[in-house]
């Protein structure tokens, strides 16, 4: 594994899950052989956790890899990347881990993998035979092995390791909860459909530490839309929460790059004006609705104090709506609020919250618009947290990409860090007159 | 809204052009 490989010290800057997805997504991309050591040293516990593994699992077969570490408790992870295979695929944790952070990690290399090569007739193979997963299995040599072999119209699933966003120590510590295991592999018959490339992501889909996956299907896929050209499609089945998860949601990809092409680079440094803002909470299980409601009130008051301000001369219209999910609609208990703006250059950023165990309603609310004003008052065209996830489609796009900003995140600088080391992509951060601040940056 | 250009960067990347 190691010779050549490059080496990314995982306790570096945020030294968390995301190094990991970041590292991995861009290992696929490239080709390059990848060692990670230190893996979630900062985080406890350290090391890989269920949400982590199968985001290494789920790239390593888009990538048609071989990989090392894939374990739970691992700090090392290696990964030998092969040619990225379009593909329907299927990740499970067995546990609430984010759905979100799975399909960020996967995302990038969907992206550049082209439509499907055979009509879908491979996966469909691969669903009756499970061949793929022995072959896989028989390559990797994973330490976990493969749980379960595919039967014919069933997922197959393989063996998965870890998790999270900045610290999903609390999701992990329950451990799988799914009967039928963890895995991430290719899927037989389960996602029909075109010759496009999807992603059907099973685990928590509003997770603490991880963006709810509202936040993707509402800010991240509608600006990667955008930027890129390419044409994505969520939908999600079912909202699943900590600590059992069993949310279910599909990606697909009806528009990607051109295989053997590269992303455009894009420029995204006008962000414009308000001009609305939906504000919706939700409740779930045995969680009663006016939880949601104490949410939207303290997050009314919130932007009620901001848009009051002289500056505004005619606040934006703001939306709220509650919405109570339905067991169809949501497996456990869970609750969360999601504030999006738009502005009229087109950008989006929003504020969220999932609904901690004991926290009061009116907090979440309160903090999650919060976010959002910071963000507004920043004057960036993205909000803190989009910051980050654009870094990787900037260092593999072809070309010169501009960003306007808030304050460098933490997780920004560490995406950054990544991304140049992994690829020969160059960063620069730079005030309005175009002086440099890279000291922010590094 | 808020006050651009006291809070806010210009994130530039020179991209390395990554294919598949």
């Amino acid at each position: 594994f190691d010779g050549g490989a490059t080496h990314i010290d995982g306790s570096y800057f945020e030294g968390g899950g995301q190094v990991v997805r970041n590292a991995v997504a861009l290992a696929s991309i490239t080709g390059q052989k990848l060692r990670i050591s230190d893996v979630r040293a900062n985080r406890r516990p350290s090391g890989l956790a269920y949400q982590h593994c199968t985001g290494v699992e789920l790239v390593t077969r888009i990538c048609d890899g071989v990989v090392g570490g894939a374990a739970v408790g691992s700090t090392e992870v290696r990964l030998a990347p092969g040619t990225i295979v379009p593909g329907r695929y299927v990740a499970d944790p067995g546990t609430a881990g984010a759905t979100a952070l799975l399909a960020q990690a996967a995302l990038p290399c969907l992206l550049l993998a082209g439509p499907l090569q055979n009509g879908g007739e491979e996966m469909e193979a691969l669903g009756k035979g499970g061949g793929a997963s022995a072959a896989a299995k028989e390559r990797s040599g994973t330490e976990s092995g493969f749980e379960q072999e595919g039967k014919a119209g069933e997922h197959v699933t393989a063996s998965v390791s870890l998790v999270d966003y900045a610290d999903d120590t609390e999701q992990e510590e329950a451990g799988p909860s799914h009967k039928e295991g963890m895995g991430a592999g290719k899927e037989g018959s389960a996602v029909t459909g075109g010759g496009f490339s999807s992603l059907l992501l099973r685990g928590g889909t509003d997770a603490s530490k991880a963006p709810p996956i509202d936040y993707i299907k509402e800010v991240l896929f509608p600006t990667v839309k955008r930027l890129l050209g390419v044409e994505l499609e969520m939908h999600v089945k079912r909202r699943g929460f900590y600590p059992k998860g069993n949310g279910e949601l599909t990606v697909t990809i009806t528009k990607s790059v051109e295989r053997g092409k590269c992303l455009p680079a894009f420029s995204l440094t006008e962000r414009g004006n308000v001009t609305s803002v939906h504000v919706r909470a939700f409740t779930a299980g045995a969680l009663p609705q006016h939880v949601s409601e104490e949410m939207l009130q303290s997050a009314r008051a919130v932007l009620d104090s901001f848009f009051s301000s002289p500056a505004f001369a005619s606040p934006p219209p703001v939306q709220y709506e509650s919405v109570r999910e339905t067991p169809e609609s949501a497996f456990g208990n869970g609750a969360g609020i999601l504030l999006l703006a738009e502005t009229s250059t087109g950008c989006r950023l929003a504020g969220s919250r999932v609904l901690e165990r004991g926290q009061k309603g009116a907090d979440a609310g309160r903090e999650a618009a919060e976010d959002l004003v910071g963000d507004l008052r920043s004057g960036g065209c993205v909000d803190r947290y989009l910051q980050d996830q654009l870094v990787v489609f900037m260092a593999a796009a072809e070309g010169t990409s501009r960003l306007l900003i808030g304050r460098p995140t933490l997780h920004t600088c560490t995406a950054v860090w990544v991304a140049e080391s992994m690829a020969s992509a160059r960063f620069r951060l730079l005030t309005h007159d175009g002086q440099p601040a890279t000291n922010l940056l590094r | 809204f808020g006050d651009p250009g006291t809070e806010s960067w210009i994130l530039e990347c020179d991209g390395a052009a990554l294919n598949v």
